[in-house]
């Protein structure tokens, strides 16, 4: 029963000791908290049905159900701290597991996800998502980007320019992830920065996702002529995805200046045994 | 000699095709992948001479291509390396280094050779039990340059040495 914690100087993460998932982040900097519930889910692509014969595949993402399973409603949780790091190393499944790390210093949380292989034997192909459920009251928008530059709003079951008639509710709304996606209240914004393009959305309001592999079984339909399906035993993916949470009026400051620190990452090249130690500007 | 145009090559083919995930034949998605293999070669030579140039001294570079899954060969096996950090943004940057190492304790020096806080974790059962264990430091780059740090693995000699050295007096 006692709390499951991470923190550093700014940042506090709370996990539930009963299902080892993220229940609450913290700004300690900005006296912010959000009760936050973080899990991995997936949808069941759907093959063809009585309203299409259309297929998910690697151009059409369609779900049979709008609703996704759960990878696992629990995760074995285990926490490492040392001076420079604390992480929780949460283990969902056999095929799915993730690091929350917070360095020292550092001032958004780090998600490290490892997916696959996405077992595909039961017959059904498979999207999964990460998912981040809080109380934000979004009414029905988030905020998606275009690498990097332009910050679209996006409001669920609707565009701007036509009147929108939803025959996908799930696929309907998800929107191409360049680098960020965040949603808002007004006060207090939620935003996740990806460490590659991915498809996101937020389907109900003060919940964000982002798809991070899939595997299905059928073809599209669209001319490649094949499944997205690997050979073998399938592909597994490790990700980051770094999360803020900030007031609206710090919020594009934090977002902004990680992003470039994220894309334009530091390179590292080794070289084996002594030298003399350099530092060039 | 080093040339970054194959690699130009192959990404210009790749992005005029959409090269993603799925949307090729897997023998096509084989051939991308050779594409850009082929093409980073000659862009690490080229890298290494840039490095080499910069900082007056030739040495055998290693890329580590497979960091992202806790995969390097030098950083696990080498007794004593050096850490070349580039940083390409135009401001100060304070990073953490991630590295594979084999289970110990390691001496990480800065650019100015003062000793810098470093941890060894464990990474999750999940994961390949190869593969257990990482050394952590912070490293510090200037804007648009490069920070190179030492790291020596200590054994039970010079871990006795290095304790005796830094409980010695300062004027010493």
């Amino acid at each position: 029963s006692h709390v499951l914690a991470i923190e550093n100087e700014h940042l506090r993460a709370t996990f539930d000791p009963d299902t080892g998932l993220l229940m609450r982040i913290e700004n300690m900097d900005q006296n912010l908290s959000l009760p936050v519930n973080q899990g991995f889910f997936w949808y069941t692509a759907n093959t063809g049905d009585a309203e299409s014969d259309q297929a998910s595949g690697a151009y059409i993402f369609r779900p049979t159900w709008y609703q996704p399973q759960p990878v696992s409603r629990w995760a074995q949780i285990h926490l490492v701290k040392t001076a420079l790091v604390q992480e929780a190393h949460q283990n969902f499944s056999a095929w799915c597991s993730q690091v929350v790390r917070l360095y020292q210093g550092q001032r958004h949380l780090e998600l490290e996800w490892t997916v696959g292989p996405i077992p595909v034997e039961d017959g059904w192909g498979k999207e999964v998502i990460s998912r981040f459920k809080t109380g934000l009251k979004t009414k029905g928008q988030f905020y998606t980007d275009s690498n990097g530059r332009e910050i679209l709003k996006r409001r669920r079951d609707y565009r701007p320019t036509w009147r929108l008639n939803q025959t996908e509710p799930v696929a309907g709304n998800y929107y191409p992830v360049n680098t960020r996606i965040y949603i808002t209240d007004g006060n207090m914004q939620l935003t996740v920065l990806t460490d590659r393009s991915q498809g996101g959305s937020s389907l109900k309001d003060g919940s964000l996702e982002l798809m991070v592999h899939r595997r299905l079984l059928v073809d599209d339909g669209r001319g490649v002529g094949e499944a997205l399906m690997e050979s073998g035993t399938g592909e597994w993916v490790r990700g980051r995805h770094l999360v803020l949470l900030d007031s609206v009026k710090e919020a594009a400051a934090s977002h902004r200046l990680l992003a470039e620190k994220v894309v334009l990452a530091p390179q590292l090249v080794l070289a084996q045994g002594d030298g003399a130690l350099y530092h060039a500007p | 000699v080093g040339d970054s145009t194959p690699l130009k090559e192959a990404m210009a083919v790749l992005q005029h095709h959409d090269a993603v995930t799925g949307t090729s034949r897997q023998h096509v998605a084989n051939d991308y992948a050779r594409q850009l293999a082929v093409g980073w070669g000659p862009c690490e030579v080229l890298l290494s001479n840039a490095l080499a140039r910069l900082s007056g001294s030739k040495q055998n570079f290693s890329f580590c291509r497979e960091l992202n899954i806790s995969i390097c060969p030098l950083s696990r096996k080498s007794a004593r390396f050096q850490v070349t950090i580039y940083n390409p943004l135009g401001r100060k940057v304070d990073w953490i280094v991630r590295l594979p190492v084999s289970q110990g304790i390691f001496l990480v020096k800065d650019p100015n050779g003062k000793t810098v806080p470093s941890n060894v974790v464990m990474l999750p059962s999940s994961y390949s039990k190869e593969y257990q264990w990482e050394l952590l430091f912070s490293a510090s780059m200037p804007a648009l340059g490069f920070s190179i740090y030492s790291v020596a693995r200590m054994t039970g000699r010079n871990l006795q040495a290095h304790k005796m050295q830094s409980s010695s007096p300062k004027s010493n």
